[in-house]
């Protein structure tokens, strides 16, 4: 779980 | 963006629009619980501190920045402006049950463990609980200002929406984001009952009552 997700949501 | 996603970033604006005019007109804040309003800064702080280190679009910056400074607002209008119309006795949830439970799920459920990932995942649990001063306040008085029930549909709707986006993502892109997703369906969940009532009643022009 190391893998960050982009964060285009609000 | 989709249809769902942008509807349901629409409902939170008009959501928040909705509370302020109900403050403003009424110049008061009674049946509002300033717990959830103070969880809300919370939230919009902690998740969107990557305002200063990702750009993802124009659209998503000034809703960052709305929300924050909007949610400030609030606080402001219920502990300064309309201060004396905010009744502490009555808005009695215990935040420690939620902020203790919300720092370790973020700590076990989280997409890296640095303190952008951490503060992102705490906010997205706390979230999802935030309304429940809010619920239980509404509870214990019974009933609700019509306004009121208005911003809370406005806002359940928000993350109800966000719900078929997901659905959409998953299989437009392949995009799944678990941490979402779960907090998303309890967030929901925690409206069913409010959304029962206020579709059997105050849409049908009834007075928002609970049974006794």
């Amino acid at each position: 779980s190391e893998s960050s997700l982009p964060k285009d949501e609000l | 963006m989709n249809i769902f996603r942008f509807f349901g970033d629409l409902s939170h604006l008009a959501s928040i629009f909705i509370l302020i005019h109900k403050i403003t007109t009424t110049r008061s804040c009674r049946g509002i619980s300033f717990k959830t309003q103070a969880l809300y800064v919370t939230v919009f702080v902690t998740r969107y501190l990557d305002l200063f280190t990702s750009y993802v679009s124009l659209y998503n910056t000034v809703m960052k920045i709305f929300f924050i400074a909007s949610s400030c607002y609030i606080l402001y209008l219920m502990r300064v402006r309309y201060r004396p119309t905010n009744d502490p006795s009555i808005d009695t949830f215990r935040l420690e049950y939620l902020v203790g439970p919300c720092v370790v799920l973020a700590l076990i459920f989280n997409y890296g463990y640095n303190p952008t990932e951490l503060l992102w995942s705490f906010s997205i649990f706390l979230e999802s609980v935030a309304i429940l001063p809010q619920l239980f306040m509404l509870q214990r008085t019974g009933e609700a200002e019509t306004i009121t029930t208005h911003y809370l549909a406005a806002l359940g709707a928000y993350r109800a929406l966000y719900i078929p986006n997901w659905i959409y993502r998953y299989f437009s892109e392949g995009y799944v984001d678990p941490i979402s997703v779960t907090a998303g369906l309890v967030q929901t969940g925690l409206y069913l009952d409010f959304f029962y009532v206020y579709f059997t009643k105050v849409l049908q022009g009834q007075k928002f009552e609970l049974p006794a």
